[in-house]
This record gives structure tokens, C-alpha cells and sequence, in this order.
């Protein structure tokens, strides 16, 4: 079914079930490190920023998600062939560094860049 | 406290971002005590000068590393006066993820100026470590070629050398001792600064600057990977002349 592949031909059925806000994508997300408990050993900065991905990998990974060809044919396995076969999982894809400046247990005060930190942008894997 | 990964999971786990490492850490134990007066303005400084609110690294950052540490001294001694001079001893541990990180510069910042009831003294700080000498008279510039942070009382002393050569790939633990030395102003007369709580004060504290190592590894390797490729082609030569 050219419809479940080419991204702009798009199938009747695939049309009432996944409307594009549902779609994979990046939500902003920010967070105290006292709601971490954290806030006895960091310093700053008081706010943090993760974000999150979140939404469905269909068939048709619209461009932008960085996906892999094995996530179209993972999902059309999904679908068409093994039902057991999960449907590609919606994942941070690009991260953001992040400095920190927190309390170590023997009192020194340490200014760091931690990588990781932040998603930027999504991908179906 | 919100869970943490089991510690078993972070323990399996050594490439875990450090942060989950210190979270179970911190987590474990409190704090000593939130550090307060100049140390911690100095590093709130450095801090705003390097992020943005958000904690995002400024792409016009100065320090030039990815992890700076402040040592507070671990041990602080008021030697018997001798003459006119005051002099104190500071001891900070150099405790250190070698591994991980490489120690790209190292500084002393100390007061220059101390100001007690009755005295305005002159100080400066020498590093206890053979061959080392380093007497610094009081300036406001500090050794590095980047404007440190430092108030008009403070001074920022480069002691990158000393570290580096004599101290930071000593085997087991790893002491830094300074002698911290000040003179009244103008005066001989002995100074006599019993109860005026000096060890208690902060007069100076250590700035490991670091980078990472990773890419300092993998130079490593790939260099490694070259020689071995390089030796393994000129005997592969010599073979093909024979």
C-alpha cells in the first residue's frame, strides 16, 4: 500500500487515527532541582529545562525526525506482519550541554558542563 | 527525595553521566555546609559569566575548561609569629578523577589585603613544594592572561607549573601546602593577632581548572592505533625488500 509509505499519499484509515499533534515531537518541559531533591548540593542555576519526546511513530515519520529506514519497516512489521513487534519508540534525538554549579559532599564548590542534558529535537527508533 | 536508579544500576553502569554518580552521592550524604562569603561569590561569578539563567553554556565563555573546582584548605594552622611576619599554613587535598578529567591549569586566590581591628596587613602566599618557589608581592592582575573575578582584597595567582610538575601524578594522597604570610603596613613591631580568628577566615583558596580527557584518549588511541599501523607497514616493507 503506497499509501502506509510515501509520506504524501495518505491512506483513509491513517487519516482518523493519528492527527499531527499526535504525532513524535518535542514538549518543553521545565523542572525546580528541589522538585528533584537536589537542591542541598546544586547551586544554580534553580531552573532545568529536560523537555521530553512524545507521540507516535507511524508509518509515515514525517521529514525532520532523523529516523532511520529501519523505523518504516519496523513499523510496517508492526502493523502488517507481527503484531508483537512494538512500533518504533519516539526518543531524544539531539541533546544540549548544560553547566552546573553544585556542592561536592567535602565542601568544594565545582563548576561543570555536563553534556546530555537537554533534548533539542526528536527521532522514532 | 525523588528515586534515584538503584545504586546497583549506577554502580554496573561507570559511563552514567557524572551527574547521576554525584546525585547518588549527594543523595546519600548532606552536605556539610552550603558555602558562603567570597569562595561562593567568586564561583556564582564565574558561574553567570560561563551560563545563561538557564544553565545553557555561553558560546562566548572565557574559562576555557569544561570542570572547575574550588578547594577550600582542609587544614589551617597559625604558625608562631616570627618577627613582624604572621604566618598560617593551608593545607588542600588534591583529590582527583584523573581518569576523566586533565588538570589544564591551576590558581591560588588569596587576599592581598587583610584588614583586622587594628592592623591593616600586606599578605601573600608561597607554595610549599621543593623547587617551587613562587613569592608573590600583592597585584591585582592575576598570572592567567583572562581578568579572574577577583575583588580589589583578592589575587589570583597562577600555580600551574607547581601542580602540575610536582604535585598531580604523585601516587596515593596528594596534599597542596601554602604558606600564607602577612606584614603590618609600615611597621616592624611583632604582630600579636591571637583571637582574631584568623583560621576560621577565608584567606585563600585553590581553582583546579579541567577538560575532559575523551578526546584527549582518543588522541591517545588513535596515536597508539598509528604507531602500531606504522610499524606494523615498515616491517610489512622490510619484508617486501627481502
Amino acid at each position: 500500500q503506497a499509501c502506509g509509505i510515501a509520506s504524501d499519499v495518505s491512506c483513509p484509515s491513517q487519516e482518523h487515527n493519528v492527527s499531527i499533534n499526535n504525532q513524535c515531537s518535542l514538549h518543553p518541559y521545565e523542572i525546580s532541582f528541589h522538585q528533584l531533591g537536589w537542591d542541598h548540593w546544586i547551586i544554580a542555576p534553580r531552573l532545568y529545562t529536560p523537555n521530553y519526546c512524545k507521540g507516535i511513530c507511524t508509518r509515515i515519520l514525517h521529514y525532520g525526525l532523523n529516523s532511520p529506514n529501519h523505523a518504516i519497516i519496523q513499523s510496517l512489521v508492526s502493523e502488517l506482519v507481527n503484531h508483537s513487534v512494538p512500533q518504533p519508540s519516539c526518543v531524544p534525538y539531539n541533546f544540549l550541554p548544560m553547566s552546573i554549579l553544585l556542592i561536592e559532599s567535602d565542601g568544594s564548590i565545582l563548576y561543570k558542563e555536563y553534556e546530555g542534558m537537554i533534548a533539542q529535537s526528536c527521532t522514532c527508533r | 527525595k525523588a528515586g534515584l536508579p538503584s545504586t546497583a544500576l549506577l554502580a554496573d553502569n561507570p559511563t552514567l553521566p557524572s551527574i547521576l554518580d554525584l546525585a547518588k552521592e549527594a543523595s546519600g550524604k548532606e552536605v556539610k555546609q552550603w558555602p558562603q562569603g567570597y569562595p561562593l561569590r567568586y564561583m556564582l561569578k564565574l558561574y553567570q559569566r560561563s551560563a545563561d539563567p538557564l544553565g545553557h553554556p555561553r558560546e562566548n565563555r572565557t574559562i576555557g575548561a569544561k570542570m572547575v573546582r574550588l578547594i577550600k584548605p582542609s587544614a589551617n594552622t597559625v604558625r608562631p609569629p616570627r618577627g613582624s611576619w604572621h604566618v598560617q599554613t593551608l593545607d588542600f587535598p588534591l583529590a582527583s578523577d584523573q581518569v576523566a578529567y586533565e588538570l589544564i591549569r591551576a590558581t591560588v586566590v588569596y587576599r592581598h589585603q587583610l584588614h583586622l581591628v587594628n592592623y591593616n596587613l600586606s599578605c601573600h602566599v608561597e607554595i610549599w613544594v621543593p623547587k617551587c618557589g613562587t613569592k608573590h608581592s600583592p597585584s591585582s592582575k592575576s598570572g592567567s592572561s583572562k581578568p579572574s573575578p577577583t575583588s580589589k582584597a583578592w589575587t589570583e595567582m597562577d600555580i600551574t607549573h607547581c601542580v602540575q610538575q610536582k604535585l598531580w601524578n604523585r601516587k596515593g594522597r596528594r596534599v597542596l601546602r601554602l604558606r600564607f604570610m602577612c606584614q603590618q603596613q609600615n611597621s616592624n613591631e611583632t604582630l600579636k593577632l591571637q583571637g582574631h580568628g584568623l583560621t576560621s577566615l577565608d584567606v585563600a583558596f585553590l581553582l583546579l581548572y579541567f577538560n575532559d580527557t575523551d578526546d584527549g584518549v582518543q588522541a591517545k588511541l588513535l596515536a597508539r592505533g598509528q604507531e602500531e599501523l606504522i610499524d606494523r607497514e615498515s616491517s610489512f616493507l622490510v619484508r617486501s625488500v627481502r
